[in-house]
């Protein structure tokens, strides 16, 4: 996966 | 994480306790919008499905199992503890207005044309304008209990702190997520009347009243 959809944040 | 993400993410905390603790102190929720409540229930429904199939860290799972339980309570304690003390005829922002654009944005904009995937990017939508109602109502009575600016403030300040967690995050480690910074600038907008008011009343201990 591309970086920007890790949706690591809340 | 970041010192910017955790201030937001302190501040998103900081909100819903205060609010609850409204709820409870004055055994009402007199001045809240329920729709903003239940807007936010679906965003963290839709956001945080995520939940049942990836592991991101124990600070992520607890904060996403508070934000649901939270709003869920909230919406309870609304709904049925102290229904009598909620007014729906100050209550009256067409939500459907709000969930039906950002079902389209969603579609249009997302990361992967997946169930998961524009479930999310509509609850970063559906974030961005769920205080409308609650703004509404504010501008329909033109005032508001202390307590609630606070928890409006809050509410406010946890998003703006997204936005240099964001560009520290470009810095630092080159990832951008063009959907949730341009949903947050634009969230982190629509409390610029409030703000200008909560900082020059508020803050000075003055009650919250608009300009008739």
């Amino acid at each position: 996966l591309p970086h920007f959809i890790q949706h690591d944040e809340l | 994480m970041n010192f910017f993400r955790l201030l937001g993410d302190l501040s998103h905390l900081a909100s819903i306790l205060i609010l609850l603790h409204k709820i409870k102190t004055t055994r009402s929720c007199r001045g809240l919008s329920f729709k903003t409540q239940a807007l936010y229930v679906a965003v963290f429904i839709t956001r945080y499905l995520d939940l049942t199939y990836r592991w991101v860290s124990l600070y992520n799972f607890v904060m996403k199992l508070f934000f649901i339980g939270s709003s869920c309570a909230t919406l309870y304690l609304m709904r049925y503890k102290y229904c009598p003390t909620h007014d729906p005829s100050i209550d009256t922002f067409k939500i459907e207005y709000l969930v039906g654009p950002c079902a389209i944005l969603a579609l249009i904009f997302n990361y992967k044309f997946s169930v998961s995937e524009v479930l999310w990017s509509f609850s970063i939508f559906l974030e961005s304008v769920a205080i409308l109602p609650q703004l509404f109502m504010l501008q329909r009575t033109g005032e508001a209990e202390t307590i609630t600016t606070h928890y409006l403030a809050a509410l406010g300040i946890y998003r703006a702190f997204y936005i240099p967690n964001w560009i520290y995050r470009y810095f630092t480690e080159g990832v951008v997520d063009p959907i949730a910074i341009v949903a947050g600038i634009a969230q982190t907008g629509l409390y610029l009347d409030f703000f200008y008011v909560y900082f020059t009343k508020v803050m000075q201990g003055e009650k919250f009243e608009l300009p008739a």
